[in-house]
């Protein structure tokens, strides 16, 4: 593998984004790209993350491999990357370490780091692909104020949606609240919209201490998309640049 | 209460 990303800013982010829910993770690559899937302990959050070979330039892998990372080891070896480093990864086959080398683009300045790799077993999960009920695509900011207000009052949130627009609503010790957006183009900045797409109403609750926990990917996607049907895990995704993504599923809360 | 879905019994084992 030889995996070279003009910005080690990308890396670093989604590493920070996920490192909370999951630790040991296989990064899996082959020529399409880098791809990891995990779950958190209580399997109530899924992640899983796209990097198209596209994102990187040039991209190699000759051999599916698989890449055991501790993510605190990678955030260790991250935290000596600049965001505008440019950041290359490379693994040989049957590898017992990955390498990353971070240079920077205005000096002769080259660090090079190896970590020891993991044997995880990690079963494969399938992620079927849904027809959702309602996808609803908003900025990640607005996203994670709401998520980050009404964390502050309650432990879950409901997401309401219907032809009217979106509510997410909590209940908590102190009192309740709620925030209401309807679809809402911006003409003059297009990434400020709010767009709802909807098949069907939907009424779904989750815990907010997993959307916040998400919300740690906003500053790789100026939007994200929400993805619900009843009774089917929330879909939320960053999108990044060339189709690569991150992808978070979140299990709701059922019945009584 | 309302209970926790299991996410390793939705997606199931390819």
């Amino acid at each position: 593998l030889e995996a070279r990303l003009e910005q080690a800013a990308m890396l670093k982010r989604v590493v920070d984004a996920i490192k909370d829910l999951v630790q040991d993770c296989n990064f899996d690559c082959n020529d399409s790209g880098i791809a990891l899937q995990a779950m958190d302990n209580s399997h109530v959050a899924l992640v899983s993350m796209m990097l198209k070979s596209e994102s990187f330039s040039p991209f190699r892998c000759d051999r599916n491999i698989a890449l055991g990372i501790n993510l605190t080891s990678l955030t260790k070896v991250l935290r000596a990357a600049q965001g505008d480093d440019i950041l290359t990864l490379k693994a040989e086959d049957a590898p017992d370490v990955v390498n990353l080398t971070f240079e920077s683009p205005e000096s002769d300045r080259l660090s090079e780091y190896d970590i020891k790799l993991m044997d995880i077993d990690q079963e494969h999960l399938g992620i079927p692909d849904t027809e959702y009920a309602a996808t609803i695509t908003l900025p990640s900011s607005e996203f994670s104020r709401i998520t980050r207000d009404l964390s502050a009052l309650s432990e879950s949130v409901a997401i309401e949606c219907t032809k009217e627009g979106v509510k997410f609503t909590c209940t908590g010790d102190i009192g309740n609240g709620s925030v209401s957006l309807r679809q809402h183009t911006n003409v003059e900045n297009d990434a400020k919209s709010v767009d709802i797409s909807l098949t069907e109403p939907v009424a779904l609750t989750f815990s907010l201490k997993y959307l916040v926990n998400f919300c740690k990917a906003a500053g790789l996607s100026d939007r994200v998309r929400l993805c619900l049907s009843n009774e089917v895990p929330l879909l939320v995704e960053y999108g990044l640049s060339n189709n690569s993504y991150l992808r978070f599923y979140l299990a709701p809360k059922i019945g009584d | 209460a309302p209970f926790q879905m299991d996410l390793y019994n939705y997606f199931i084992k390819s």
